[in-house]
């Protein structure tokens, strides 16, 4: 299961 | 960190700039949408809840507390600057916020990731975000002149969530990780929103014309 990127995105 | 996310964020740092400058020099706001520039104070503000919660890198930090500072020090210059708000087209400038806020706020209580409030905030920032552009282009078209300026303003807004499509792309194919359904879909709604805007502005750039929006 992959976890969520883009949080870490501005 | 890829080169598309680096020249998005340096895209969308030179846009904020290029306006911040603008108005701070020739201390005019003319042809700029106080209602879009609100709009982006909010979206920062409901994007980087989690700033001094999560650190991320000093990278991500510097370019929050930048973001933030710019998009309301260009909401102060043209409510409060003695000179700057006299140039303020406050007749012309008429989109309602809330034809904009309200919708973006439901949508991001239906439709989100989880259903907690940084995660609802967080949506609300992506979905406002994709429409935020709306009052500056309307705007456009009511005046119907661009400075240059300007037009670089807007074109590059549209530049960095181009730009930040192709990030999502890479990360897609190369890293562990995946890009929410919810992110693609503000991305590109974002982007297609700036698409017409792009035609005509490629259209005078190659025509060497003063950019003019149809009607």
């Amino acid at each position: 299961e992959k976890d969520e990127a883009t949080k870490d995105e501005l | 960190m890829n080169i598309f996310r680096l020249a998005g964020d340096m895209t969308h740092l030179v846009s904020v700039l290029v306006l911040l400058l603008k108005i701070h020099t020739i201390k005019s706001c003319a042809g700029i949408s106080l209602k879009t520039q609100e709009l982006y104070a909010l979206v920062f503000t409901t994007r980087y809840l989690d700033l001094f919660t999560d650190y991320i890198s000093l990278y991500n930090t510097v370019m929050k507390l930048i973001f933030l500072g710019s998009s309301f020090s260009i909401v102060w210059y043209i409510r409060r600057h003695k000179i700057v708000r006299r140039s303020y087209d406050k007749d012309q400038d008429t989109f309602r916020h809330y034809f904009i806020v309200l919708p973006c706020l439901v949508l991001a209580l239906l439709i989100h990731h989880k259903f907690t409030f940084k995660e609802v905030m967080w949506t609300f920032s992506l979905y406002l975000e994709a429409v935020a552009i709306l009052p500056q282009l309307v705007l456009l078209q009511r005046t119907r002149n661009i400075d240059n300026l300007t037009g670089q303003y807007v074109f590059l807004l549209g530049a960095y969530r181009a730009l930040y499509i192709l990030n999502w792309i890479y990360r897609h194919y190369t890293e562990p990780h995946y890009v929410h359904w919810i992110t693609w879909i503000a991305g590109i709604v974002q982007t297609l929103l700036y698409a017409d805007f792009f035609y005509y502005y490629f259209q005078s750039w190659k025509n060497n014309v003063k950019l003019q929006l149809p009607a």
